[in-house]
């Protein structure tokens, strides 16, 4: 599975 | 969401607006790095790239199109609309010299070895760097306008909240992104010796010749 990270700062 | 980050976000879109609106109402670009406007373009481009893949929030997909779209505006007026007044002669910062080591650096080390994630780690230690053009036409002519360092001091101030924010996040929810950190500080690190100046001598910087 591909990693996926969550940037949820601009 | 906590003030800080807020806070911080704020002060990078009033950095943004100040510099648009004093080039849109002066008509001219005089005294700003178009070579430090185009890496902030490239920094929101290659970061960004996350709105096709990812929803976060209604805030967070409006203020990453809002950024886009003034960075491309202001490189427009710069390099198009207003490029008569484009002080070329001064803006010679080797932006290779900050492209090479960034786009080496970002492909060692990140969190995933994955085309969005080495793109979303070249945007931030790009973004660190990216005022140096800026920096070094100041430093080269000796002199910048007060509004240009109203724009300087916004955009220092911006990074510095984020610190805030990263403290106050680690401490509430153990959150903490390393590359983002590191890079944030050093970006802040550089706006230091500006903001001495900033506050000790006044808007208007004249650096001694």
């Amino acid at each position: 599975r591909e990693f996926t990270s969550i940037h949820d700062e601009l | 969401m906590n003030i800080f980050r807020l806070a911080g976000d704020v002060s990078h879109l009033v950095a943004i607006l100040i510099l648009l609106m004093k080039i849109w109402r002066s008509k001219s670009c005089a005294g700003i790095s178009g070579r430090s406007q185009v890496l902030f373009a490239l920094v929101f481009t290659t970061r960004y790239l996350d709105l096709f893949t990812v929803y976060i929030s209604a805030y967070n997909t409006v203020m990453k199109v809002v950024f886009l779209a003034l960075s491309y505006a202001t490189v427009y007026l710069i390099y198009m609309r207003f490029r008569n007044s484009y002080d070329s002669e001064n803006d010679t910062f080797r932006v290779e010299f900050l492209l090479i080591p960034v786009i080496g650096l970002s492909f060692l080390e990140n969190y995933a070895f994955t085309p969005l994630e080495i793109l979303w780690t070249f945007s931030i230690f790009l973004e660190s760097v990216a005022i140096m053009p800026q920096l070094f036409m100041i430093t080269k002519t000796g002199e910048a306008e007060s509004i240009t360092t109203h724009y300087l001091f916004f955009l220092g101030l911006y990074r510095a909240l984020y610190i805030a924010n990263w403290v106050w996040r680690y401490h509430t929810e153990g959150f903490y992104d390393q590359i983002a950190i590191v890079s944030g500080v050093v970006q802040t690190i550089f706006y230091c010796d500006f903001f001495y100046l900033y506050v000790t001598r006044g808007e208007e910087i004249r650096t001694p010749s």
